[in-house]
């Protein structure tokens, strides 16, 4: 679960 | 009316997104705007359930969150924004106008509101680089056909 200062991310989807 | 919402995020987005509403619920579209900015983590969890309603195979549900997302980036902060620019979200939305995922199986009118809200957002949100990255994806695949 994200926590209040989650800044993370994932990478664009490649199509 | 406002006391006659539902409590949580979920309940109000199932108000909101209803495919038996017969028009747009904007007291419940409301309620979910106000109810994600009261919450701690109402933002990352917000996009979660948008994400899921706007991937419906119902085209109503779809356009009712689409319209959701809409009138919570006009009405929301900065918190939400976050949420909404992160490849996260933005890959739940590339999902549905793609081909190579759900595409295929998704109405023009999803699809095109969904792009015409992310080329929105790279005018309004010009800071926000992810959203004019994705876009800028989408048009080199041929997906933003104008």
């Amino acid at each position: 679960t994200a926590s209040f200062h989650d800044d993370s991310d994932e990478d664009l989807l490649n199509i | 009316a406002a006391d006659m919402e539902p409590e949580t995020l979920e309940a109000r987005i199932n108000k909101a997104t209803n495919p038996l509403n017969k028009d747009l619920d904007w007291d419940g579209i409301n309620a979910f705007c106000e109810q994600l900015n009261k919450e701690l983590e109402g933002p990352p969890l917000a996009t979660r359930l948008l994400a899921h309603k706007i991937q419906s195979p119902q085209e109503w549900e779809a356009i009712q969150a689409l319209t959701v997302l809409e009138s919570c980036m006009k009405g929301c902060g900065k918190r939400f924004h976050d949420e909404v620019g992160k490849f996260r979200f933005l890959n739940e939305l590339i999902k549905v106008v793609s081909p190579k995922y759900l595409g295929s199986r998704t109405s023009e009118k999803v699809k095109s509101k969904i792009l015409e809200l992310m080329y929105s957002w790279t005018l309004g949100l010009p800071h926000e680089l992810k959203i004019s990255e994705a876009y800028q994806m989408l048009k080199k695949q041929g997906i933003v056909k104008c």
